[in-house]
């Protein structure tokens, strides 16, 4: 009912190439990072455990990404279940 | 849409394509004669997809299959779940992951190299891009796969949606929707994505307009039939649905399933559900955009509608009837069974439609109680902002916005009666649906059965409980949004049959352009007098 949260990260930046944000992901523990082609400055930090969830945000980890002058925005993303059909 | 089989000389030495019912249908496995997707047709025309991408968004695709090898597009193809750009189906000793095989299998199984069966668009490309095999989806895996390399994927294919349990109300999330707008805008060089959808599996139990990405206005909604025409039980209805293909999950019969490409090189006769109806369309689709690689998403959903063939398509219970402009439409199956090879000649002459409009034709915003026994009726009386820019004359897609809170959600039904008398169900009851907290907000109920329709006029929303014990409600809003365009899309469209859906659509649009000419100048003149 009150949903999961990922340690996937969509991070909104101020101005940075692919290669500065894979920098900015690695530097805060992630493993990479990619650019969301449809959308400008959106990146997907994806975290080293790809599966693993919890059921509160991961506030430490999204403050100290805020705090970096180069992030504008961050939202720690929320899991949801989809069915194959 | 009944022909000659024996007219039909396509040979393949694939040892499972005489089980492809759904291909060629000469009544294997109790099946209907007939019944089918026309494909030789389209294939005697020269069309088999070659040009085409289309992407299978699931669990990956065994790009090592002998079947599947020579069409896998490994450039167009990623893992969003783990940033992979190798998306293999990941083990699982229950064979779980074998799903995107088996759908890329119905889409572009190579022909002729006598291994499994032949894909609809059998020289078409398919790319895999696996989102579906953790244990979770997030908006922006959802949204990196439905909008990865749009001008090179010309079709996503998706047979997944939220669960099918008849009590979840779900759709895109935020960052997903903006990639759908972005792909139908900026897609395949501005002519749009063609996001093909399966309806959902949830059977009577569900109604495919509570899945926001099924009713998008964005997808082709595809539910299936049967090798005989009738539902596949499984089957959700609802007024998004657009058309219809093929699949199981009701006869015993082994060879009633859906025969394709399995894992690790496999071959299987016992694909099914929605999921296999929705590749089918995907190859269909190809077809025609291989005839016509300028159609637009709004091109290939008029086509369907034109196309798409009764049949012998069976439904138990919601009748056969026709919309305003004499479409023939079904609330389970849409428009009919797509019909690939009147679908690419239609397509190898056809004009892109007129640009689309949208217009607010009104909103009812003061609540009204719902009560447990009658049906709460609203009425919008539109001119479908006639005079201004954003006139809507013809119609493609019609919404009815809705907030509405119930002491039980699954026992709430909404009607929507168009000006032409066209009563659409928009939400029909899911028993096992007792949510009384959530109920709908601001939902964006879709209908398609008012194509071609003039809006103008008095629309009629009506609310009401169907269920074992009384309950209660609030219509809190609802808001009516109509999609289509200002000049008849249908007008300069080259006929060839003149049993067609077309022929009888372009003869009505002429006649109501005549008679609006007529008026206008009569109005004219006496205004000058």
């Amino acid at each position: 009912e009150e949903g999961i949260f990922t340690n996937h990260f969509l991070v909104e930046l101020h101005e940075q190439t692919e290669d500065e944000a894979h920098q900015l992901a690695t530097e805060n523990g992630f493993d990479s990072a990619r650019k969301l082609p449809f959308a400008k400055d959106l990146f997907h930090f994806y975290p080293k455990d790809l599966t693993q969830t919890r059921r509160r945000r991961s506030l430490q980890l999204r403050q100290r990404l805020e705090k970096d002058h180069r992030v504008k925005n961050v939202i720690q993303q929320e899991g949801f279940s989809r069915t194959k059909r | 849409g009944y022909r000659d089989l024996n007219a039909i000389d396509t040979n393949m030495n694939d040892p499972l394509f005489s089980k492809q019912w759904y291909l060629i249908n000469t009544g294997q496995a109790d099946g209907t004669p007939g019944l089918d997707l026309n494909v030789a047709e389209a294939w005697e025309l020269g069309y088999t997809g070659k040009g085409v991408t289309i992407a299978i968004m699931d669990d990956g695709i065994d790009y090592l299959h002998p079947d599947l090898a020579s069409n896998y597009n490994a450039d167009a193809s990623f893992d969003f779940s783990s940033n992979d750009p190798y998306p293999y189906p990941r083990y699982t000793d229950d064979w779980f992951n074998s799903h995107g095989t088996r759908c890329a299998g119905e889409v572009s199984a190579a022909a002729n190299n006598n291994i499994c069966g032949v894909g609809v668009a059998f020289n078409s490309k398919v790319a895999g891009i696996r989102m579906l095999d953790q244990p979770f989806m997030t908006d922006v895996i959802e949204a990196s796969s439905i909008s990865h390399m749009p001008q090179v994927v010309d079709i996503y294919s998706a047979s997944w949606g939220p669960t099918d349990d008849g009590k979840t109300v779900d759709g895109p999330r935020e960052l997903t929707l903006q990639a759908m707008a972005d792909g139908v805008n900026k897609g395949r060089g501005g002519k749009g994505s063609i996001y093909v959808w399966a309806s959902g599996d949830g059977g009577s139990f569900d109604d495919c307009n509570c899945d926001g990405y099924a009713s998008s206005m964005w997808t082709i909604s595809i539910n299936s039939a049967i090798n005989d025409g009738r539902t596949a039980l499984y089957d959700e209805s609802c007024s998004s649905t657009l058309a219809s293909t093929f699949s199981n999950g009701r006869k015993r019969n082994p060879e009633a399933g859906v025969a394709t490409t399995d894992l690790y090189g496999n071959c299987t006769l016992r694909h099914s559900g929605t999921s296999a109806a929705a590749p089918e369309a995907a190859g269909v689709f190809a077809l025609a955009l291989e005839a016509n690689p300028d159609l637009t998403w709004r091109d290939m959903q008029h086509l369907a509608v034109l196309t798409s063939k009764r049949n012998q398509l069976h439904d138990e219970v919601h009748q056969w009837r026709r919309n305003g402009v004499g479409l023939e439409f079904n609330h389970l199956f849409g428009y009919g069974v797509l019909d690939a090879g009147g679908m690419a000649k239609m397509a190898k002459e056809w004009k892109a439609v007129p640009e689309r409009f949208h217009c607010v034709a009104g909103s009812v915003q003061e609540p009204r109680k719902v009560a447990s026994d009658g049906k709460l009726v609203l009425t919008i009386d539109t001119d479908a902002c006639q005079g201004k820019d954003n006139f809507v004359r013809y119609l493609e897609h019609v919404q009815a916005v809705v907030t509405v809170n119930a002491s039980r959600r699954g026992d709430l039904n909404i009607n929507l009666t168009s000006p032409a008398g066209t009563k659409s169900i928009l939400l029909s009851r899911r028993p096992r649906d007792e949510d009384s907290k959530v109920g709908f907000d601001k939902w964006p109920f879709m209908t398609t059965h008012t194509w071609g329709e003039d809006p103008r006029g008095a629309w009629i929303l009506e609310v009401g409980f169907r269920g074992d014990a009384p309950q209660r409600g609030v219509m809190k809003e609802w808001t009516l949004m109509l999609h289509g365009t200002q000049s008849a899309p249908y007008i300069d469209q080259i006929v060839r049959d003149y049993q067609s859906k077309l022929a009888m659509s372009k003869k009505q649009e002429l006649e109501e352009e005549l008679d609006e000419a007529v008026e206008r100048s009569l109005k004219s003149l006496l205004s000058k007098s």
